[in-house]
């Protein structure tokens, strides 16, 4: 049973987790279907700006995230931008578009001058994202606990940042086992996510060397 | 390191702005 608590925990999350997103008029960019490698290159680096951005407006909703130290605020959110970017493009790359807009948006990554070898990783990431049709509060509260992880590198108190993360597994077992009762295994295939998020986080920095050099 | 640098620029700026509020 979710307690009262838990369930206002989540409604803050959960809002706080639609209120920041990238601003329209740049996603607007994105489906234009006439772009320079040059356009292209300069849009996808001003989104990543916007999803830090929209990340930490995000993270400080998160209750108890500003009562951390504020160098371990800083070095959660630093190593977790590229977690978090990933999973949230997976989620809005999985939510239903309109016709063609997916398509416009598959075509720009793969028209990026990234690399294939790292366009593969990341595109299997989106389909394993979307094979577990999670709800917005789970989107919202995994995204949560990778931010809370706290074995990100210079974070200082790891046990009060523990603790925070584990209030977050504790409801979000709770809303899979309520969600998704034939489903006993949802909660650790989430979790696996997380794992698999990790490895594509190291192919990211070969991913931008690489592609800084195209 | 340069990006590693210019990223936490616009965390630590994004951190800031509710203080600042």
């Amino acid at each position: 049973e979710i307690t009262k608590d838990q369930q206002a925990l989540v409604k803050i999350i959960v809002e706080a987790y639609n209120r920041h997103q990238i601003p329209q008029d740049v996603t607007k960019k994105l489906l234009q279907d006439q772009y320079s490698a040059e356009e292209n290159f300069l849009l996808l680096t001003e989104m990543a700006t916007n999803q830090v951005q929209v990340l930490v407006e995000f993270t400080k909703n998160i209750p108890g995230f500003l009562s951390l130290d504020r160098e371990d605020q800083i070095a959660l959110l630093k190593g977790s931008a590229v977690e978090a970017m990933f999973l949230r493009s997976a989620q809005v790359f999985n939510r239903k578009m309109p016709s063609g807009h997916t398509e416009v948006l598959e075509d720009r990554i793969r028209k990026s001058g990234i690399s294939e070898e790292f366009i593969t990783p990341m595109f299997n990431f989106y389909k394993s994202i979307g094979e577990l049709h999670m709800v917005r509060e789970e989107q919202a509260l995994l995204t949560t606990i990778t931010i809370l992880t706290p074995d990100r590198p210079y974070v200082k108190d790891q046990q009060a940042v523990e603790r925070l993360q584990e209030t977050m597994l504790d409801v979000l077992r709770k809303m899979c086992v309520l969600q998704h009762p034939q489903d006993p295994q949802y909660f650790a295939r989430l979790l696996g996510r997380l794992t698999e998020l990790r490895t594509l986080s190291h192919y990211h920095a070969e991913m931008l060397t690489s592609w800084r050099m195209n | 390191p340069a990006s590693n640098l210019g990223l936490e620029d616009i965390i630590r700026k994004a951190l800031m702005g509710n203080l600042e509020e």
